[in-house]
């Protein structure tokens, strides 16, 4: 009698290659890409979500090991065992995969010796997320290595094997309402080698759907750890705590914040909770809770976790002073209070404490002088520390000030796309960002 | 085919065990297999392989055994019975 399927009762699994091959010719972008596409074949048509983190808390840790490895199952040299995994349930190993680094692990290899690690590990996450080997011989789960199975980029599972996977978690939701059926969904995808004869001759350009930051009206705003993040459909724009542009070129917002479902097409507002530092984002009447850039467990959550009615927010953020939390909907504001988790008593409400900010927001934000932004289109208002009104002079150009655009009072025809700074840059802006120098300023935090 | 020597028998009875068609080797008491359970393992490892199920360690059988593949068995640990 097979004993009952175990499988995950979570839906987001975070995943991390520990060790890499040795002497192995696979680089370990390659390695790390090739562990992507194979958990990808199971979350393509699962409700699983899979995502790398760089922590040792991983669900599924991926090692290469010899010999006896400290578990029930010593690997024997060049071929016999290549490889297994745990299957899901309530020990510590569960999910993890072991790869004998005594193989030859190959990628797009027409080496017959070789073992191709794609293969092998769409076979083992099978293990991963609660499959057993079967007999049949058209399935990936059956024991023994068939050889390649194709590109990572093509390979579709076998049927047998797609309904077993469905008797465990059921399908994948369909698109979800809000994304646009026809949108070719640009895959959040690390980048495989391409084979040496297919190498692109043009540099990778950015689709033509990626929004210019000097004409765009952004989604949310949100300072986060000190640094700003400007939010526009499914990219965002990132200045570090200098108030640096760290690039021309916006993010893709699914590969950064880790666990956005992948059909989301933009967000409604951000804020960094000051309580726990975690960061939220909301949509429509969902929002997500992230522990730095994982989206944590068991969300999206409906916004009436906070009282806040269907509909969602059109901006949020913390206030300096106090653990209160604003939320802007329409001509509508709320005070929500952190600490006890509750909206405090006579919200909403329709006049905001500030004087001068405009009566319907994108979003807003603290920034690290202490003084509070509101930003509505293209436009910002500023209101300084411990004031309670707009700052004279205000609104101002967001894409200026903040994004090292040309200036659109100076240059009507300027401001929009091809509205960079350039010697046209305002006088006496000190904080301009390195870019317009002929070079990009790139950070990576993670 | 020449007869399996002793020492393939239990290379053959070893991976039999490992894969799940024998239940583990009694450490203790070194069980040896019956013939007729020896014959059972290995039709039923034939059939999961997809080769004819005729329960004798062929030339086939045996290349099959020696092929690269995953560690895990290929069924469940037997339950083991109530005494």
């Amino acid at each position: 009698q097979a004993p009952a399927p175990t499988k995950w009762s979570k839906r987001n699994l975070s995943w991390r290659v520990r060790t890499f091959p040795r002497d192995s010719p696979l680089g370990r972008d390659t390695v790390r890409a090739l562990m992507h596409y194979a958990l990808k074949v199971w979350g393509d048509i699962t409700p699983l979500n899979f995502h790398e983190v760089a922590g040792s808390a991983a669900d599924i840790q991926i090692d290469f090991s010899t010999a006896d490895h400290n578990d029930r199952y010593p690997f024997d040299g060049p071929g016999g065992t290549v490889a297994h995994a745990f299957l899901p349930g309530d020990h510590h190993t569960a999910g993890d995969a072991h790869f004998d680094d005594d193989e030859a692990w190959t990628f797009r290899s027409s080496d017959a010796h070789g073992m191709d690690l794609f293969a092998v590990a769409v076979h083992e996450f099978g293990h991963a997320i609660g499959l057993s080997h079967v007999a049949a011989t058209q399935s990936i789960m059956q024991p023994y290595y068939q050889g390649p199975v194709g590109d990572p980029l093509h390979y579709g599972l076998p049927y047998a094997d797609r309904v077993r996977a469905w008797q465990l978690y059921g399908v994948r939701e369909s698109v979800s309402p809000t994304a646009q059926l026809d949108t070719a969904e640009p895959e959040e995808t690390p980048l495989l080698p391409e084979p040496p004869d297919h190498r692109p001759s043009t540099p990778h350009v950015p689709g033509k759907d990626v929004p210019h930051r000097c004409s765009a009206h952004f989604d949310a705003v949100a300072q986060i750890r000190g640094e700003a993040f400007f939010f526009k459909g499914r990219y965002f724009w990132r200045l570090n705590r200098d108030r640096h542009l760290v690039s021309l070129q916006p993010a893709q917002m699914h590969r950064f914040w880790r666990g956005l479902p992948p059909h989301l097409d933009g967000v409604d507002a951000v804020y960094e909770r000051t309580i726990d530092h975690k960061i939220v984002f909301f949509r429509g009447d969902r929002y997500w809770v992230f522990q730095d850039t994982h989206v944590e467990e068991g969300f999206p959550r409906p916004v009436s976790d906070f009282g806040l009615p269907p509909g969602g927010v059109d901006a949020a953020f913390s206030w300096a002073h106090s653990d209160k939390t604003y939320f802007f909907k329409d001509q509508l504001y709320w005070r929500y209070n952190e600490l006890t988790r509750r909206m405090d008593p006579g919200h909403p409400a329709r006049s905001p404490p500030w004087r001068g900010v405009p009566s319907t927001l994108d979003d807003a934000m603290r920034w690290s002088d202490g003084a509070a932004y509101f930003f509505r289109g293209r436009e910002y208002w500023k209101v300084p520390d411990s004031e309670l009104a707009v700052a004279p002079g205000y609104p101002q150009s967001t894409a200026r000030d903040w994004l090292v655009c040309r200036d659109p009072q100076a240059d009507p025809e300027g401001g929009g796309a091809e509205g960079e700074a350039g010697a046209h840059a305002p006088p006496g802006q000190h904080d301009r960002s390195h870019a317009e120098d002929g070079y990009q300023v790139c950070a990576c935090s993670s | 085919a020449p007869a399996p020597r002793a020492e393939d028998l239990s290379l053959e009875v070893e991976w039999l065990s490992k894969f799940g068609y024998l239940p583990p080797a009694d450490p203790a008491t070194g069980q040896l297999q019956t013939q007729e359970e020896l014959s059972k393992a290995v039709a039923a490892m034939q059939r999961f392989a997809g080769l004819e199920a005729t329960g004798v360690l062929d030339v086939a059988t045996r290349a099959r055994m020696r092929t690269p593949r995953c560690s895990l068995p290929d069924l469940p640990a037997p339950a083991r019975r109530r005494r």
